[in-house]
């Protein structure tokens, strides 16, 4: 028997935004420490790797690991039919091959069910070796959306430069080029507002805006973001989820030629 | 000119 419940079905709405236009589909692996999510997309460019930990549930009971294959834009209508304030169950028994989500209203005036059939993906289970980046950037995650978006505008790629003095975006193209500097803040009080860089050796590295734009769905989930970069290795793109765990992109850098 | 590269081989299959 699997049972997870969580009081705010908002929380998996902004998970499904912000993973489903990279991934048609997704094993989700169900343990007792939780539901851990990884896939590439089909281009193996970058890699969605998804952890909620089951202490950040409400309700959390796994007697077996699990895997649930699932259709992420079938996943997503169902839960465009929860309002953002229901709770959410979701539960599948040993062996089963259908999942229920169960959508319950504060006042349980309104209680719905939907079950969807589960897929069998055979998916490949990676590995991701530690690594001790050269760069570690932390900033608003709405800030760092403003930016891919923006750029976007002016090039197909974004070159992020990490020194000591700051982080740097540029990107060029037809019109002309552009650059957005983000210099270090020494803004303790609101935490959320303040970038940070960690630098061990200076870094620059080029990436597609198309899948940093993709990632930036994910900024409704955390005020800050963690970008960590080294030479020859993926970004990886970290928003950490509030008191449930945490939702990383891994993006291969372009390479020049 | 800059071509993308693909994750393959970053990490390993388990």
């Amino acid at each position: 028997m699997f049972e997870a419940r969580l009081t705010a079905s908002a929380t998996f709405k902004k998970i499904l935004d912000a993973i489903k236009d990279l991934l048609n589909e997704a094993s989700f692996d169900c343990s007792e420490s939780g539901i851990q999510l990884q896939a590439m997309d089909n281009s193996h460019v970058s890699l969605v790797s998804l952890m909620l930990r089951s202490d950040g549930f409400d309700k959390y009971r796994c007697d077996r690991n699990l895997t649930m294959g699932m259709n992420l834009a079938n996943m997503a209508k169902i839960f465009k039919c929860a309002n953002n304030e229901d709770t959410v169950t979701i539960k599948a028994q040993d062996d089963a091959d259908i999942v229920t989500f169960m959508f319950e209203a504060k006042k349980q005036e309104k209680i719905s069910d939907y079950e969807m059939k589960l897929m069998n993906l055979d998916q490949e289970h990676l590995g991701i070796p530690e690594t001790d980046f050269s760069c570690v950037i932390r900033m608003p995650s709405g800030e760092f959306a403003r930016i891919c978006k923006d750029l976007a505008q002016f090039g197909e790629s974004i070159m992020i430069s990490c020194t000591k003095e700051g982080v740097k975006f540029s990107t060029g193209g037809d019109i002309g080029t552009a650059n957005v500097k983000i210099a270090q803040t020494n803004n303790f009080e609101k935490e959320e507002e303040s970038v940070t860089i960690e630098m061990q050796e200076p870094v620059s590295l080029t990436f597609a805006c198309q899948y940093l734009n993709s990632f930036t769905k994910a900024t409704p989930l955390a005020s800050q973001v963690q970008l960590s970069m080294s030479d020859n290795v993926p970004l990886v793109v970290e928003y950490q989820i509030p008191d449930l765990g945490h939702l990383r992109f891994y993006l291969a850098p372009k390479i020049e030629e | 000119t800059s071509t993308q590269g693909r994750l393959d081989g970053f990490f390993t299959v388990l």
